[in-house]
């Protein structure tokens, strides 16, 4: 099982809809994927429509109350593909956490039992746009981190910060912890800017910028509202096949597999 | 003198973009104004090209050590604004101010001997994508609120919860705070998605949403590469025409004055 950390302190970037996508994609093509909401805004779990039940336990309970992982995960409406939704209640959680001891690693100490299970190929994390202890525990859990940009200018500004971070997280609680891709999402080809920032994060960052590109395509956005993937919503558009294609380039694959 | 905070926690909307932009456009009226950036990610700071120097005091230093507020105002390029700048450091505030008493009422005090000099018409906080201690700060300070949304779907969803944690600091500790107007921002107007969203935010929210409307012009994207205002960059563009037009109808006046 391999756990990857979607994040990125800068907002509205693409996280949300890379995470939902490039786990549905992973399914697609085969693995079993769970996606995590670590967002107090939920919006991985409202983009799979998955609404806060009265009664049921959610990402709230794992962090502060200690419940399974197994109790919390809801089947999408995707094959091989299940996530822990979140709700806004989880606004209150780093207060709740901040002096508890190994308040960082409460979420790798929750996967344990899925790692032992087998239960999934591949767990997602979708992140707050912060670097607080909800980023943090991702990180602690995660091995790999994929973070989407947006190419504009604020995008490389945020990223050496972010670096420090999962260096810091590295060095002190995590050694395995990796960026495996920085993702170009929401990209607009027809401007100046896109192209200019595009080559710079190219020439700071090298072979870590991923070669697949995620296009600025409508469809995308039109998706969560019906509580969709982008391959329930539209499998032919652009969005469908950059996911893919990411996908594959993730897993060393021909997409077209 | 007026306190105003720009506020949205869904991320990437065009708080920073409005800062700037609408204080700007205030300060072309002739009106005197300063601007707050209360962001971690510092965004509003680089927007204007005021780079943290080794030796200059910035928000931090006011929020954590008291520092005065008249220190750490800084010129930008424009007349009539001036700015007080931030960096990454006020990522470690939010837990160094955790159980300090009155911690969210320490930017409205800081802001008292302003108030009394008469110094500025308007104060204009960027605040960070969160519901935390640093907006809490924003929203303690603030007569009014000004929420940019972006006319795609998650802009709703979030909307509930940002109203309720304003009404809960208007009971609490601001019994003065208001939303002035909800901003449609970066709205690109050929998408059927996005009249549909416009229609629906205007049908929860009716008049609180501004006439005027920030529509997506890549020349608003550009010009913090340039550390300038829409005006400094391209004063002729639907950015500079959109945000003199949402200034005016704030302030109650005719465009052309
Ligand atoms: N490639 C794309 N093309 C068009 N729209 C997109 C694309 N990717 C994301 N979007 C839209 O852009 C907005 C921001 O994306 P998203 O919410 O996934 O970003 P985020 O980084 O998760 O934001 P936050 O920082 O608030 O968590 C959303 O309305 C989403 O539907
Ligand atoms: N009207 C617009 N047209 C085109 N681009 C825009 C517009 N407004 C903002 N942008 C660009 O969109 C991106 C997001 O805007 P901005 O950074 O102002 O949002 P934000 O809400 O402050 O984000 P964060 O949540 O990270 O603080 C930036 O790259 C900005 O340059
Ligand atoms: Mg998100
Ligand atoms: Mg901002």
């Amino acid at each position: 099982m391999k756990t990857i950390a979607v994040i990125n302190q800068k907002g509205g970037v693409g996280k949300t809809t890379t995470a939902v996508n490039f786990g549905a994609a992973l399914a697609r093509m085969g693995r079993r994927v769970l996606l995590l909401d670590m967002d107090p805004q939920a919006n991985l779990s409202l983009h799979l429509d998955l609404r806060p039940e009265l009664e049921a336990k959610n990402m709230t309970n794992l962090l502060v109350d200690g419940a399974a992982l197994g109790e919390l995960v809801r089947p999408t409406g995707t094959e091989r593909l299940w996530a822990v939704p979140a709700d806004t209640s989880l606004n209150g959680v780093e207060q709740v956490l901040a002096n508890r001891i190994g308040r960082e690693t409460i979420l790798r100490e929750a996967l344990e039992p899925l790692i032992a299970a087998r239960s999934y190929d591949f767990v997602v994390i979708d992140c707050p746009p912060a670097l607080g202890v909800l980023s943090a525990n991702a990180l602690v859990a995660a091995q790999e981190v994929i973070i989407p940009v947006q190419p504009e200018y604020f995008a490389l500004q945020g990223m050496a910060k972010l670096m420090e971070v999962i260096e810091l997280v590295r060095r002190r609680l995590n050694p395995v912890l990796r960026v495996a891709r920085i993702l170009p999402c929401i990209v607009d080809q027809r401007t100046r800017l896109t192209a200019e920032v595009l080559a710079e994060i190219r020439g700071h960052f090298g072979p870590l910028v991923a070669q697949s590109m995620i296009r600025a395509n409508v469809k995308l956005a039109e998706a969560p509202s019906f509580g969709h993937t982008i391959f329930q919503h539209a499998p032919e558009s652009n969005g469908a096949q950059d996911y893919l294609a990411f996908a594959a380039e993730y897993l060393g694959v021909d997409a077209a597999m």
